[in-house]
């Protein structure tokens, strides 16, 4: 199976060839792909190697078609359902980004345990009692949780989902979470990469 | 110069000792990290080793003083001000956010070309009109900006950015950016994070 690095610059190849599309382009090189994006050829040529997608001769790579194996490989060519959990700031920044539909990603209900906040709506999506998540998570057929909520509570709140059937949690707290071997957490670590920022501006080094 | 990978679990540590400190714990074992974390033993000692700070012989590492290291390491010990470039959905939640305060980060002003937006407050920062961002970031010393604009405008105003003398990009658009040399670029890349969960739901293997 592909390594991590090469299934993270996925997104970036799909950005490009959706522009490739609306330019009415049908076919891409890895030379172009590669000085888009200041890698090495070779890198992208065993990146879409993976996707099983072999390039023509003289052409290059078929735009849609490799649009289709990128989208297929990472599971966006089917809408999956996720909750949100913590429907605060974070929380409400993620659930009004469009852009997620087209990573086949659909947030279709936020829970919360500030009372203010329950039976209000974020950007369209209903906030219900976190006590509801287990009931809806199996009415619904949910299995992915988008964590926004307070550090204090993640740990405990991360047990509970596990409990109720999420089996994928999508971490935006900075703490690392215990969960059981089944169940993938995905952490996004904002203060790594603000470290990596300070410290690049502490050596003014380009990074 | 330590790697990447050191920098970026530096956050992870800096909270672990915060909390020991709460606890008035004063010194703290690699091996007691390692578990925490799920590191290695040696990992751990060689990235606290490239803070300069070594441990003492059944004691371990004192509290304080590797806090201090590493704030200083990563320049968290100075407060840097930024700008915040987007005043939308995204930019909101970064400005609205207290835990920066903790990283050395002080947003002091936001910017956005939405008249609607102008002169309006989020979380208590004033958004200004694009144009004025030159003259502040002169009058301010001003050399951090963070983009949560549309990816169609990120280009362009990363040129304007700078031209006004700001020297790194907290990157919250899904662009690659072209930067003079000199100019550092973190980008967060919430599309990839998203990638790879993606991926391990569709192998349902745990990450
Ligand atoms: N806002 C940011 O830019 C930002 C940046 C980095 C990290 N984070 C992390 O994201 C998380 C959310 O940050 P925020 O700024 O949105 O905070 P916030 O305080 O605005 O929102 C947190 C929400 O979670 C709710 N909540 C508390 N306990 C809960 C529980 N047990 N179950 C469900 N909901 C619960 C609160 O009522 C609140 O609505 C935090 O862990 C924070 O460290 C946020
Ligand atoms: N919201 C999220 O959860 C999320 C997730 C992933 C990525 N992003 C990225 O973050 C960025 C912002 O997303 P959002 O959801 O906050 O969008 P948004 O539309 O809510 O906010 C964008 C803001 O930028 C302003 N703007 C437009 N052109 C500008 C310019 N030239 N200079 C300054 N401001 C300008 C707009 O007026 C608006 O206020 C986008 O690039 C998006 O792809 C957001």
């Amino acid at each position: 199976t592909p390594s991590l690095p090469t299934v993270r610059r996925l997104p970036t190849y799909l950005r490009l060839l959706k522009e490739l599309q609306d330019e009415k382009q049908h076919y891409v090189s890895s030379t172009y792909i590669a000085e888009r994006f200041q890698l090495e050829p070779i890198q992208v040529r065993k990146d879409l190697a993976a996707m099983g997608i072999v390039g023509q001769p003289r052409l290059g790579f078929a735009v849609t078609e490799l649009t289709c194996a990128i989208m297929q490989f990472l599971g966006w060519n089917n809408a999956s359902e996720a909750f949100l959990i913590g429907a605060g700031n974070l929380g409400s920044a993620l659930a009004g980004y469009s852009g997620f539909a087209d990573y086949g990603l659909n947030i279709v209900a936020a829970f919360d345990v500030d009372k203010s906040k329950i039976g209000t709506r974020i950007h369209d999506i209903k906030v219900f009692p976190l006590q509801k998540l287990p009931d809806l998570a199996l009415r619904l057929h949910v299995h992915i949780g988008i964590l926004t909520l307070p550090a204090a509570a993640a740990q405990t709140t991360t047990d509970m989902l596990v409990q109720a059937g999420i089996t994928a949690i999508w971490n935006f707290t900075p703490v690392k979470l215990m969960a059981p071997k089944g169940v993938i957490v995905e952490k996004v670590d904002l203060a790594a990469s603000l470290a990596v920022l300070s410290r690049s501006v502490k050596e003014k080094l380009p990074l």
